[in-house]
């Protein structure tokens, strides 16, 4: 079969008018690095499920996407992360929810998938579930962005809460 | 939130997806991507999907098993039955967002109704493209 692979970078993350010249390269980089690394994978016979998740981990070691180290703040001024991976050879899957302080949340989901008989763990039942595994957890400091804490002082204490994009209904289809 | 969907040398396809969810979000919120069938699904039959948007929306609609079902049982293809969720389904609920879906043959579809996306893809057909709207 012909080898594919496909990412996305979210919806959103920066306002319109705030993309500059060097933002959209860092961006470019990222993203061709993660699509890149994920092929190879698919180029050496490996298989889709090690694809996808290797382009997902270089997306959240990044600080520019929603994801992983670049996760938004939540209204206490944390970082809540969630994950998902899923194969459809024999449809497995493994996904995480409520977690803080995991470097790669997809590799936490990925373990939920091979090494419990379960699908969904979330909050302190998935951080113990990574603690029995040996995953290492990050301090706060790690996910700290400072764009991302402007977005948050913004709508700080209001009851507001802000998806990655500017919603605007107005038809955008691509 | 981010994403990959893949499809390897033997036609198994798999999805992933991750995100940090809502700025300033409240109450323990969820949205679509840690619920498989929502935001991340994967079957060989028909498609590997990962979404991104406003997760209330993609849980009402149930978007990414919804591909798949209108691929299984209306036997669309992977591009008609992407558009028709992410073009009709979901603005029909003000839903709005985007998906990247691969099906066992490689074909790629990433359509989307709202600004700031970001997408990459490379097939062993086609070129490597990178691409931010």
């Amino acid at each position: 079969s012909r080898i594919s692979i496909a990412i996305h970078g979210g919806a959103g993350t920066l306002l319109k008018g705030e993309m500059t010249k060097e933002k959209e390269q860092a961006y470019r980089t990222v993203l061709r690095q993660a699509l890149e690394s994920g092929y190879e994978i698919l180029e050496k016979k490996g298989s889709s499920l090690d694809a996808v998740e290797q382009a997902v981990v270089i997306m959240e070691d990044s600080p520019l996407f929603n994801a992983g180290k670049g996760s938004v703040f939540t209204a206490s001024g944390k970082h809540e992360m969630d994950a998902a991976i899923m194969e459809g050879k024999n449809l497995n899957a493994g996904a995480v929810s409520l977690i803080t302080g995991i470097k790669n949340p997809i590799v936490l989901a990925r373990t939920v998938l091979e090494k419990s008989d379960h699908i969904l763990l979330a909050g302190q039942g998935a951080m113990d579930f990574a603690r029995l595994h040996g995953f290492d957890f990050k301090k706060p400091e790690y996910f700290y962005d400072e764009y991302r804490h402007e977005q948050w002082n913004k709508i700080k204490g209001t009851e507001n809460f802000q998806l990655d994009h500017t919603s605007s209904k107005d038809d955008k289809f691509g | 939130t981010v994403g990959a969907v893949a499809c390897d040398r033997n036609g198994n396809l798999a999805a992933a997806t991750s995100t940090g969810g809502m700025t300033n979000k409240n109450w323990g919120r969820i949205g679509d991507t840690p619920i498989i069938g929502v935001g991340n699904y994967a079957n060989n039959n028909t498609c590997a999907v990962s979404c991104t948007g406003s997760g209330e929306f993609f849980m009402k609609a149930v978007v990414a098993y919804d591909v798949s079902c209108l691929m299984e049982y209306k036997n669309l293809n992977l591009k008609e039955a992407t558009r028709e969720v992410i073009f009709k389904r979901l603005p029909k609920i003000k839903g709005d967002g985007g998906l990247i879906a691969v099906d066992s043959r490689g074909n790629i579809s990433m359509p989307f109704n709202t600004e700031g996306m970001y997408r990459g893809m490379k097939t062993s057909k086609t070129e490597t493209m990178v691409a931010i709207y």
